[in-house]
């Protein structure tokens, strides 16, 4: 077991640079929700204004769905999976089994996101991290004007391994995946995913 | 909580979006265990913002298999980090399911074998144990019993790292092999990456799912998680 522990699965799985798609931008800051002052809270955002943006999205089948689940599928259905421009993502509180207070405070994070992007029903909300707790709203919300106020968007390599940081719980490190193809009539694009998952992980998604 | 988005910046069309990542999920991110438990929160999102000048996908573009078959094999590629991860887990481990009549059968015996605690144990304690391969196959819920027959199926550990011989072969047209070579079977599961195959024999359709072992570290992470 020892040669199996001694394995740097950061120095490993983490790339340490990457190609991006065009017309996203991605912020992350450390709210406070986690105790230990790590990043967060990050927001992805759509800049490109030249079509709207498609979205799609496949949700746990569990019985009991977390707010942002709840959130998230109702505003996709709402808006046929068109005009979605961001995500915004907390780790360290799941908001999950915490009833209609819980609905309410993912839609008022969505909402301050809207406010701060001058559109309506334009994000999604997604939360990680401890079950049964209450959201907290009020820091995510100043981490929210701090991302926002200070611009702390980039489109660059680090910026975008912050923001898979800034919803890691458990993770022994960041996930993060970026490819580009190339079309049949030769025009280039990219595909980026960042994900975060390390326990509680058989997922069975629809 | 497995979180996580893809984002594109080709044009597709919302209902074919929609089906190209439900399609790439059922082959990535819910063919993946680390411990069999299924969160409250699990969301994957992806959207498309069309930045690239190109013409829309839909679904009768002829670019829409294309870009279905790379969105699949990179969200593969994601979900298989997730699992790396594994919370102290030292092995990632592939269960490919061959030869079975259907492609469910196949897919819920990967998943029986890939969330067996006593399976993920052994590994972690790289014992070649067989016979909870087998416990898992055989208490995996099936709906009948056509994509199994005891006289025909095979179990196997494979080697990742390209020594020889590549398989060790634990079962054999359903009679254990008694004489496993252990000095192999131990060279095999020192390794980090390996294969457990299991072959039905009963018909052509595969699945595979990503697993890992449970270690000591999983008990000590998740002990005091709430706390």
């Amino acid at each position: 077991q020892q040669a199996s522990k001694s394995v740097d699965k950061y120095a490993l799985y983490v790339p340490k640079n990457g190609v991006f798609p065009r017309g996203f931008q991605v912020g992350s800051t450390a709210s406070g929700v986690k105790k230990n002052g790590n990043l967060d809270l990050g927001i992805i955002r759509n800049t490109n204004t030249s079509r709207p943006a498609a979205a799609a999205a496949v949700f746990t089948t569990n019985k009991f769905k977390a707010a942002p689940v709840v959130v998230s599928k109702q505003i996709l259905e709402d808006k046929n999976g068109t005009g979605i421009n961001a995500i915004v993502i907390n780790s360290g509180c799941a908001n999950s089994v915490t009833g209609e207070v819980g609905i309410e405070d993912a839609k008022k994070l969505i909402s301050h996101v809207d406010s701060k992007l001058g559109t309506s029903m334009s994000t999604l909300p997604m939360s990680t991290g401890v079950i049964g707790q209450r959201l907290h709203v009020n820091k995510i919300s100043k981490g929210i004007d701090e991302i926002f106020d200070n611009n702390k968007f980039g489109s660059d390599f680090q910026s975008w391994l912050d923001m898979a940081k800034s919803i890691c719980t458990t993770d022994t490190f960041p996930k993060l995946v970026t490819s580009r193809f190339s079309l049949p009539n030769g025009e280039k694009y990219t595909l980026t995913g960042i994900a975060k998952g390390a326990g509680m992980i058989c997922p069975n998604m629809a | 909580t497995l979180l996580g988005f893809i984002v594109t910046d080709l044009p597709i069309k919302s209902s074919a979006l929609k089906s190209i990542l439900t399609h790439a999920t059922n082959r990535s991110f819910n063919c993946i265990s680390v411990d069999g438990d299924m969160s409250t929160n699990d969301t994957i999102c992806m959207i498309a913002n069309g930045a690239v000048e190109t013409k829309e996908i839909d679904e009768t573009s002829q670019e829409y298999v294309q870009v279905q078959n790379q969105v699949t094999e990179f969200a593969q590629q994601l979900a298989q980090l997730v699992v790396r991860d594994g919370e102290g887990s030292t092995k990632f481990v592939t269960v490919k399911v061959q030869n079975s009549l259907t492609f469910e059968d196949a897919k819920i015996i990967a998943e029986s074998i890939s969330n067996s605690l006593l399976v993920k144990t052994a590994l972690y304690g790289q014992d070649a144990n067989w016979g909870r391969i087998l416990c898992a196959i055989g208490y995996a819920k099936l709906d009948n019993l056509k994509s199994l027959n005891v006289d025909k199926i095979n179990v196997s550990f494979i080697a990742t790292d390209g020594s020889e011989p590549k398989e060790l072969k634990l079962v054999v047209n359903g009679v254990p092999q008694l004489e496993i070579d252990e000095a192999r079977a131990s060279e095999i599961l020192n390794l980090n990456d390996l294969e457990i195959s299991v072959d039905l024999g009963t018909g052509t359709e595969e699945a595979q799912f990503w697993t890992c072992d449970i270690s000591h570290e999983y008990v000590t992470i998740n002990g005091d998680y709430r706390t």
